[in-house]
């Protein structure tokens, strides 16, 4: 919902509304975290390890509904709409580039949005598993998940391939988080 | 003097997510 500045404000009080606007976006994904059945039954520390590393990956599938692929814009909640040109000033401009064409691919897929947060829910517990204690148990919750995510398939009978097509969606958002997760935000100290 | 503190996305979302559980423990 967040806004970027008007283009009178300097690019340091775009840079702070940016930054400020992921605050609420990461609390959203954890309340989100916790409604996904069985993710409160993992420990505390593989819930808090998960999220860590899944988060910005469930961040740029959210954000994909902002991003207008054909014409290259981004609409935030408020209804501001940038140009991908214009937001290039925030120095982001690799990960936006990536961000169109990843929400270009899972756009095109048309899911409903209780299968997109199904997908989400599938994409915070396949996320890296390095921190994770109890591996066993984030397996077989994944597990749950992906088979409940095969609705899509039973709602399309006649499209075998849109399943996998979803699924090789999961290297495409480790990939974007790998290459774009250390990116900068700076916060202002007062 | 110095105005920003200055963190990656990745930094900036482990600390909201630890603040966040420390607040419901």
């Amino acid at each position: 919902a967040c806004p970027v500045a008007p283009a009178s404000r300097s690019s340091q009080e775009v840079w702070d509304s940016f930054s400020q606007c992921f605050t609420p976006a990461v609390r959203e994904v954890v309340e989100f975290a916790k409604s996904i059945p069985g993710f409160q039954s993992l420990s505390q520390h593989d819930q808090v390890m998960l999220l860590k590393s899944g988060t910005f990956q469930v961040l740029m599938v959210r954000f994909c509904s902002l991003f207008d692929a054909k014409e290259r814009a981004v609409t935030f909640l408020n209804g501001q709409t940038y140009s991908l040109a214009s937001l290039r000033a925030l120095g982001m401009g690799s990960l936006l580039d990536a961000m169109f064409d990843f929400s270009e691919k899972l756009g095109s897929m048309g899911l409903e949005p209780d299968e997109m947060a199904l997908f989400m829910a599938v994409v915070l517990v396949s996320a890296d598993r390095s921190g994770i204690v109890d591996v066993g148990a984030v397996e077989q919750l994944q597990e749950n998940l992906i088979k409940a995510l095969r609705l899509i398939t039973s709602r399309r009978p006649d499209d075998s391939t849109l399943f996998p097509k979803l699924l090789l969606r999961l290297p495409d958002l480790r990939t974007l988080n790998n290459h774009h997760s250390d990116k900068l935000l700076a916060f202002r100290i007062d | 003097p110095k105005t920003h503190r200055v963190m990656t996305l990745a930094d900036h979302i482990s600390h909201i997510i630890t603040q966040d559980f420390a607040r419901n423990q």
